[in-house]
């Protein structure tokens, strides 16, 4: 099973059309893995990007390197999943 | 029993299948249950049909969880069913659409990628049939229909998330649904229901240009998000594939649209903007009670204006 183990969700307000250009290539950037879950289309949306453990680095470095202001969303995917497991494996046990 | 079922809950495939046994066999009055074909990987697709009788009457089709992450679809699916075949008798508005239309829907569009989020990656969007001389499995079935196919929003490279597959209607998923719909004739709504971002848009995604119904579509989705706003306070946005979200060719709505089926609308639903496609199970029965509302919106409004 794939695990999301130190994986984060990043959200970015694209605060302009210079950024969005700047995320547009980012995503572009297919050895990065990286997964849009919002993808950069709109200075009116945000983007969120599931960023695997291995390039959190250097995605950060990229948004902080162009002045793009990012928060976490998602701290480590892989807690949230374990958690959504935990519950259903509950809900499951108690239906029986 | 459907009383003892947790529609608060994350359920896998074959719970979900399971239940429609139950679900129909204590509403065989009003619910049949419609194998419309096998996936990929043959798992059968069944759609939920809810009819007082005749044949080919007038139909409201709604598809849920095509892109398979998207839990809180499927769930939402669950609960509106059920919500339906309740209410059928003591709500007069919904009873008056039933004597007259028919609604189909298919709770998990996507079932081969609905067991892989259940057991190898949560986070699988796509269908998983094989692509030639690729290791990556899938294509994405909402760019796979035969709307501005292979257009601007889709990727042609099989790894993509977006990936459009090598024709239109290559998915059998899709192809199932085209040829339910295609043979019944009849439909005059179009749903298809996908999370999240909080969105109600209507045709088209594979043009930017408006659709010939376009100052109706958005009067209809903007009334129906006032009801779903009404609830609990969710902001919606409304508008045209292409202007609220991005450029997208090959998806569903904008093929029915083109097909006739005028009122077309997909949903994006709830987020509460911390978990994305993990929403937490306690959130699905406020996201499917809000949505209710905006869907009822717009089924009242097509019974209410045939064309």
């Amino acid at each position: 099973e794939k695990s999301f183990t130190g994986d984060q969700v990043v959200r970015v307000d694209v605060q302009s059309e210079e950024q969005l250009k700047l995320l547009q290539v980012l995503e572009s950037e297919e050895k990065w893995n990286l997964d849009f879950w919002l993808h950069p289309v709109s200075t009116e949306l945000p983007v969120d990007v599931l960023v695997p453990h291995t390039h959190l680095a250097a995605v950060k470095e990229y948004l902080q390197a162009h002045n793009i202001p990012f928060t976490v969303m998602i701290d480590n995917l892989q807690e949230l999943l374990d958690q959504e497991k935990a519950e259903m494996k509950e809900n499951h046990l108690r239906e029986h | 029993s459907t009383r003892s079922f947790n529609f608060g809950a994350y359920h896998r495939l074959e719970t979900i299948y399971s239940w429609m046994d139950t679900f129909v066999a204590q509403h065989s009055n009003l619910v049949t249950k419609l194998d419309i074909g096998r996936s990929y990987e043959n798992r059968p697709m069944y759609v939920l049909k809810f009819s007082t009788g005749g044949t080919k009457r007038p139909a409201i089709w709604i598809d849920l969880g095509i892109h398979s992450r998207e839990w809180v679809s499927q769930a939402t699916g669950v609960w509106t069913a059920n919500k339906i075949a309740t209410d059928y008798g003591t709500d007069a508005s919904l009873t008056s659409l039933l004597n007259t239309m028919d609604i189909y829907m298919l709770i998990v569009a996507n079932p081969d990628g609905y067991v892989v989020t259940h057991t190898n990656n949560r986070m699988w969007r796509k269908t998983r049939s094989k692509n030639s001389g690729y290791a990556c499995l899938g294509v994405d079935p909402n760019r796979n229909w035969n709307a501005g196919f292979g257009g601007p929003g889709a990727s042609s490279y099989p790894c993509s998330e977006s990936y459009h597959g090598p024709s239109a209607h290559s998915e059998i998923e899709v192809k199932n649904m085209v040829n339910l719909i295609q043979s019944h004739g009849n439909f005059k709504s179009f749903i298809s229901v996908h999370s999240y971002s909080q969105l109600l848009m209507y045709p088209y995604g594979y043009t930017c240009r408006g659709a010939p119904h376009q100052a109706e579509l958005d009067s209809v989705a903007k009334a129906a998000v006032q009801k779903l706003s009404s609830l609990y306070g969710t902001s919606y946005k409304v508008g045209s594939i292409c202007n609220i979200i991005y450029q997208a060719s090959g998806g569903s709505i904008d093929w029915s649209y083109d097909a006739g089926i005028k009122y077309s609308f997909a949903f994006e639903l709830r987020d509460t903007g911390r978990y994305g496609f993990i929403l937490p199970a306690d959130q699905i029965i406020p996201t499917a009670s809000e949505t209710w509302l905006a869907l009822k919106h717009i089924m009242e409004y097509v019974r209410d204006h045939p064309y």
